[in-house]
C-alpha cells in the first residue's frame, strides 16, 4: 500500500 | 489602494469555481505586479497556486502590498450576480476591512456593487523551488479530465508512467483494471488536440484521483493542460492564462509498498 505525502514534506514555509 | 479590471468577469469565476471546493479560505496577495493566491487544502496533500499578473488587468493599481483574506464560498456568491461578459472591478482600500467588487454589463447601464467582509486568515507561505521536470506532458484539457474520471470509476489511485514511448496512465481497483496510453500526436488542422511529451528521463509516480478530478475543474480556463513530474517529487498541473498568468495545482505523490 503506498502512503499519501505531505506537501509541506516537499516545499518549505519561506 | 488596489484598483484592478478586468475586462470579463468570466475569468475571475472560472478560477474561483475550480479552486473553491479545494481551499476555503484565502489570502488574494496584490502588489504592483498583480494579485496572486497560494493554499493548501486542509489535508495539506495538494497546493493551489495562482498568478494573475497586472497586465491581465487594464487598468490596474496597487500601490502597495495588500492581503485580502476572502472566504471563497463567500465570494462564490458574489461572482454569481456577475454575468460572464461584465466588466468587473476590485477595489479595496490600503488596510480594508470590505473588498468592493464592481461588474458593469458591457451592453447595458446596468452597475452592481458588491463588498465582501474580509477575514484575517494566518496563512504560511510555502516555498516552491524552480524544478526542472523530467518529463513535461501538455495534452488537452478535457481529455486529460476525461482520463481522470474515467479511471476514478476503477481506483481511488492512478499511476502515471512517462517513457519515450508515451505517456501511460493506469489504474487497478476492486472490480478489475484500466489504462490509457497516449502518445505524442501534432495535428495542424487543430493545434488544441496535440499531445506533447517533454522527456528528459522515464517517471513513474503514483497519485489520488481524487484531487487530480478537483484540479480538473479548472478545464474551462484552457484548452491544453501542462502535467510536469519528477521522481519523487509533487506533480504540476497547469493551466495557463492569458498575460502570463496561470493556475497551478502541485500534488503530493504516494510513495512506498
Amino acid at each position: 500500500q503506498k502512503k499519501q505525502q505531505s506537501i509541506s514534506s516537499f516545499f518549505a514555509p519561506k | 489602494m488596489l484598483e484592478a479590471r478586468l475586462e470579463q468577469a468570466e475569468l475571475l469565476k472560472k478560477v474561483v469555481d475550480a479552486i473553491k471546493d479545494l481551499v476555503q479560505d484565502c489570502n488574494f496577495d496584490c502588489n504592483d505586479s498583480g494579485v496572486a493566491l497560494q493554499a493548501m487544502d486542509n489535508s495539506h496533500v495538494a497546493l493551489v497556486s495562482m498568478m494573475l499578473k497586472s497586465e491581465a488587468f487594464s487598468p490596474f493599481r496597487c500601490d502597495r502590498n495588500i492581503a485580502l483574506g476572502i472566504n471563497l464560498s463567500s465570494l462564490t456568491k458574489v461572482l454569481r450576480c456577475a454575468q460572464n461578459n461584465d466588466i468587473l472591478t476590485v477595489k479595496a482600500e490600503d488596510a480594508p476591512d470590505v473588498v468592493n467588487l464592481m461588474f458593469e454589463s458591457s451592453d447595458s447601464d446596468r452597475l452592481s456593487e458588491y463588498d465582501i467582509k474580509l477575514m484575517d486568515i494566518d496563512q504560511e507561505h510555502l516555498g516552491i523551488p524552480e524544478t526542472e521536470y523530467a518529463a513535461t506532458v501538455t495534452m488537452p484539457s478535457p481529455e486529460f479530465q476525461r482520463i481522470c474520471r474515467d479511471l476514478s470509476a476503477l481506483s481511488e489511485s492512478v499511476s502515471i508512467e512517462c517513457t519515450k514511448e508515451g505517456v501511460k496512465f493506469a489504474c487497478n481497483g476492486d472490480i478489475g483494471s484500466g489504462a490509457v496510453t497516449l502518445r505524442s500526436h501534432s495535428d495542424v488542422e487543430n493545434p488544441d488536440q496535440n499531445i506533447k511529451i517533454d522527456l528528459t528521463e522515464p517517471v513513474a509516480l503514483t497519485f489520488s484521483l481524487k484531487y487530480l478530478s478537483n484540479f480538473c475543474k479548472a478545464s474551462g480556463l484552457a484548452k491544453s493542460v501542462n502535467i510536469c513530474l519528477s521522481n519523487e517529487v509533487p506533480l504540476l498541473v497547469e493551466y495557463g492564462l492569458a498575460a502570463n498568468s496561470y493556475l497551478r495545482f502541485y500534488l503530493a505523490p504516494k510513495i512506498g509498498d
